[in-house]
């Protein structure tokens, strides 16, 4: 469980934090709605 | 460097839509009952690349049946999508397609299609009709009357029914059964086929007419019948396949 930790820590202090305003790009899928939804 | 792969393709892409839309003609081209199918949306996709100009892409599409008749000649983008409220029915399908050199071909598609539930019908639109079994007696008294009434008052070309496409049954405020069928036009007047039924034929392929009916069958408070025929006229390799020769 210490390693584990560990490991969880160093991922949060690894993982670089996104810029100001940044915007996750769209999902790719599913698509757009032409009609409407069932 | 080895070249960076190309970025994922979205279910947006141009690229995807093309494929779809090539899918959906095949699909509709390869049916032989019931209603042609319009897009609604892409909603998985994936590509497998098989080398330059060679892609293998898999496509689930979510369609929606329109209020044409697979033996309709009108083109499909002027197909209206049945709406919500008149009981909507939808089409998943899954199709496996190979682009080469910029042409898609279908390698595979298998789809199957259900109808909105009753219950999201009612939800929204408490007094909307809804769809009802093909079999239903009250159905088939319907196209039987409207079929026998239009040949009634159009003596000259005895139509056939080829197949009943769907029927609602509304009961506020009136009881009404609303049916839609597709026809075909036999080598029989409505007197010939009165006098000897068995000799009518559908018209061989080469001079094959096909048509559609709707009907509206009133049954209480008052019993009233309107129905409509059109037909198509002769369409040069459009085919019916008769029960028993389909394999579908």
């Amino acid at each position: 469980s210490v390693a584990k930790r560990a490991a969880a820590e160093v991922a949060q202090h690894d993982k670089v934090p996104h810029p100001v305003g940044f915007v996750p790009p769209p999902p790719l899928c599913p698509g757009k709605i032409r009609h409407f939804k069932i | 460097a080895p070249a960076a792969p190309p970025p994922p393709l979205g279910c947006d892409d141009p690229e995807i839509e093309a494929a779809a839309e090539f899918a959906v003609i095949y699909i509709n081209g390869h049916s032989h009952h019931g209603y042609r199918f319009a897009l609604n949306r892409i909603e998985q996709v994936r590509v497998l690349f098989q080398g330059p100009n060679n892609e293998i892409l898999f496509l689930e599409l979510d369609l929606l049946e329109t209020t044409c008749h697979i033996l309709n000649p009108t083109p499909l983008v002027n197909c209206s999508v049945r709406t919500f409220a008149e009981h909507a029915v939808e089409g998943d399908c899954d199709v496996k397609l190979q682009k080469v050199n910029g042409q898609f071909s279908v390698l595979a598609s298998k789809c199957h299609s259900h109808a909105d539930s009753a219950e999201d019908i009612r939800e929204v639109c408490p007094n909307c009709p809804l769809l009802a079994n093909l079999n239903d007696t009250d159905v088939l008294a319907a196209v039987s009357s409207a079929l026998n009434d239009y040949n009634s008052k159009n003596p000259d070309v005895y139509l056939m029914l080829l197949e009943i496409g769907r029927a609602v049954k509304q009961y506020h405020p009136v009881q009404m059964v609303s049916v839609e069928f597709a026809v075909a036009a036999t080598n029989c007047t409505s007197q010939q086929a009165k006098d000897n039924l068995a000799a009518c034929q559908l018209l061989p392929e080469d001079q094959s007419n096909f048509g559609f009916c709707t009907a509206k069958m009133v049954t209480e408070p008052s019993q009233d019948l309107i129905a409509e025929c059109q037909l198509y006229g002769h369409q040069p390799g459009v085919t019916y396949p008769h029960p028993g020769q389909d394999t579908s």
